[in-house]
């Protein structure tokens, strides 16, 4: 498992949004992030995950310097899909492992969120690629998150 | 935009699972995630987005033809976390975009997901890295998805 994983990155400027409730049909998706593409902020992770009762919850993160930018537009976004509601949350921090065939290692996430749980650390979101594992977490806690992943996968801290 | 967007990769040997209401604190994505490694279950995406009231939804998409072995743990994993449930879901799909540097590209984000709204095709799942756009859609609806995304970004199909 260690040589799958290459290196450990985060990142800090980082604020969460969730759009609450949205109805899950087509094109809610792109109704929301179309004003936000306008407006020129940048989205970083998107996440979405299954509906109930035909409403599903998309959050995405950007950095916490464009929040009040993007707070302005939260109303009307959240008004023009008929969402129920937005939340908008600083200080939280990105924590990624990177790798290659994350997937198709059985134990691999295990390990990843072990090291995590170990430190005591409450992970808030997760979404994840062939090659990268995000987690979002409280920006106090990034650093000891760092270092229990590095020490999972030893890993050499820069 | 369209240089930033390389590939679109797609994979029908899809199958979802979401272990419903699981507690959000630490420990609980390890919990879920050993006996599934231990099992020699590959898990490709996993997702979580943020809790309410204390819990959150967690999934993970697995090959369907591993979803009768899945099952038989799902109780017991549920159990263990102190879940309110699981659902288990074949005869999805992962299309992927593949790009450099989509984070950092305002309105790429937006041009994607309305491909797939343009083709009413409904979006049941998004994760996102760096490098990666990952939609869960219905299998059938497959191939329109992969044709509407190299349309938007004008890519030959291969
Ligand atoms: C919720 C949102 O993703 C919706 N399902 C869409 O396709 O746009
Ligand atoms: C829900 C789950 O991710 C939990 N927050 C954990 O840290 O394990």
């Amino acid at each position: 498992i260690r040589q799958k994983v290459r290196a450990i990155a985060h990142e800090t400027d980082v604020a969460k949004v969730t759009i609450l409730r949205v109805p899950d049909k087509p094109g809610i998706a792109a109704s929301i992030f179309g004003p936000f593409g306008d407006a020129g902020i940048d989205i970083d992770i998107v996440l979405q995950n299954v509906s109930h009762d035909g409403t599903t919850d998309l959050s995405f993160t950007i950095a916490e310097s464009h929040l009040p930018k993007a707070r302005r537009m939260l109303g009307s976004v959240t008004r023009k899909v008929q969402a129920q509601g937005y939340t908008a949350t600083a200080g939280v921090a990105k924590v990624t492992v990177i790798g290659s065939g994350l997937r198709g290692t059985p134990g691999i996430y295990a390990k990843i969120f072990q090291a995590l749980a170990d430190a005591g650390i409450n992970i808030q979101m997760i979404a994840t690629s062939e090659i990268h594992v995000t987690c979002i977490i409280d920006r106090p806690r990034v650093r000891e998150a760092v270092r229990a992943l590095h020490a999972a996968f030893e890993l050499e801290r820069i």
